[in-house]
């Protein structure tokens, strides 16, 4: 069965399936460690005592390299593989990771598996246009204001709902490896509970493309000293797994999406809509204005009442209000001698066959007005009476009445018989 | 009674040329 649809053929709200948007997808980064190979040191503790152990990153050995495949690939908690930028990349050099979604979604949530410590300083962004444009989604930083001019853990209220936040939560250099940095885009926000109803919101956890941006790292303050080398060589980024939680945007009306012909992700749309996020009516359906599909509500798109006279229409908001919001659609060039805003009546010099229906494509006769016994060439819409001169009968015109016979003149046509 | 239909042969069209159907 198809979830767009209950058991009696009625559309209702579908979405599609909750994933890990991220999952097998490319990661761009700036910086991944290895090319040239170089030492790398993990640092562990055991109690008071410090020891670093050191490796090479070689991005030429598939046993020694880190690339950045190694963020979206399955991750399996038994053999973690990491992603690792060079050693050492300190504020202002920043390190990004972006990744592109291919379309719009709606996110959940945005999370990072560290393999070396989180770091001191780190924002993730959002576009909603592939990357044209970044918006700030949130802040994690020991100091919030000197690195992003926020204020630590600002208060969200109804006003600032779209807004990113900084906080120092999650920024804790313990634990060494294993840590965890999960931004959940709704958690805090006043309006979630009523997410149907709240465009703001929409809008907000709307993302084309996801940024991540690693500004300072956390050390031990031993950078400087005079073992500085193997200091810094200890401090990098490396991420086993970046996991955006989301559903593939198409506003309620599909419950999946699929690649198109040129290979790109679009909604399965339903409802009589269409667009990459369903977000319009397909042609013809513009009866109602298009709308999101609520719990309560399909609000599917419905095609014009054009009596199978035209094949395109217009959407008039006027119209709309004008009928209690039922209806607004307007037919455009209607055919087979039809007129109207639904091709429900005959155009002029045309009228009604009552013997068809008004959706048959002869449902409208020629007035066939006789050239010189009509007054005109526009008869009754309904019984296809033309306007006769005087003296001259028929239903087109074309006799002379009882009384009457012809003359020889075309503007008095039958004249009375003396 | 059913009167014949219009002989349009029959109209004198010389002062109504702009009315004279193409076809007679």
């Amino acid at each position: 069965p198809d979830p767009c649809y209950d058991e009696n053929g009625n559309p209702r709200r579908c979405i599609p399936d909750f994933v890990n948007s991220a999952f097998g997808k490319d990661v761009r980064v700036s910086s991944t460690c290895g090319a040239p190979a170089t030492r790398y040191c993990v640092v562990t503790e055991k109690g008071e005592e410090r020891s670093r152990d050191c490796n090479i990153c070689d991005a030429t050995d598939p046993k020694k390299s880190h690339p950045p495949a190694y963020l979206t690939d399955l991750n399996n908690p038994h053999n973690l593989t990491c992603w690792q930028s060079d050693n050492y990349l300190q504020y202002p050099q920043n390190v990004t990771l972006t990744l592109s979604l291919g379309k719009k979604f709606e996110v959940t949530y945005v999370s990072l598996q560290f393999c070396s410590p989180r770091p001191e300083s780190m924002a993730i962004f959002k576009s909603m246009d592939y990357g044209k444009t970044w918006v700030p989604f949130q802040f994690y930083s020991t100091q919030c204001k000197r690195m992003y001019n926020k204020p630590s853990k600002a208060a969200i209220t109804k006003q600032n709902e779209q807004e990113a936040i900084c906080t120092d939560s999650h920024t804790d250099m313990q634990p060494l490896t294993g840590g965890l940095i999960a931004f959940s885009t709704l958690d805090g926000r006043p309006s979630a509970h009523d997410f149907d109803n709240s465009p703001v919101l929409q809008d907000w956890v709307t993302a084309t493309d996801i940024k991540v941006t690693f500004n300072r790292l956390h050390t031990f303050g031993d950078e400087n000293e005079d073992d500085s080398e193997l200091a810094r060589d200890s401090y990098f980024y490396a991420v086993s797994d970046l996991q955006v939680g989301g559903r593939c945007k198409c506003n309620g009306h599909a419950s999946k999406c699929v690649k198109d012909r040129e290979g790109n992700l679009v909604c399965e749309c339903k409802h009589n809509t269409a667009g990459p996020e369903c977000d319009r009516c397909k042609p013809f359906h513009y009866d109602r204005p298009w709308q999101r599909a609520t719990a309560r509500e399909a609000n599917e798109c419905v095609a014009c009442h054009c009596n199978l006279h035209a094949r395109r229409c217009r959407f008039n908001m006027e119209l709309y209000k004008l009928s209690g919001r039922r209806s607004g659609g307007v037919c455009l060039n209607c055919r087979h001698n039809t007129a109207g805003r639904h091709c429900h009546y005959c155009k002029e010099g045309y009228y009604r066959d009552m013997t068809k229906a008004i959706s048959h494509r002869r449902a409208c006769k020629a007035c066939d007005c006789h050239p010189v016994g009509a007054a005109g060439k526009t008869c009754n819409q309904t019984t296809g009476q033309c306007p006769c001169k005087d003296g001259v009968t028929g239903i087109t015109c074309n006799r002379c009445a009882k009384g009457y016979q012809q003359s020889r003149s075309p503007i008095a046509p039958c004249i009375k018989i003396p | 009674e059913v009167m014949p239909t219009l002989d349009m042969a029959l109209f004198d069209w010389t002062d109504y040329e702009d009315m004279k159907p193409v076809d007679t």
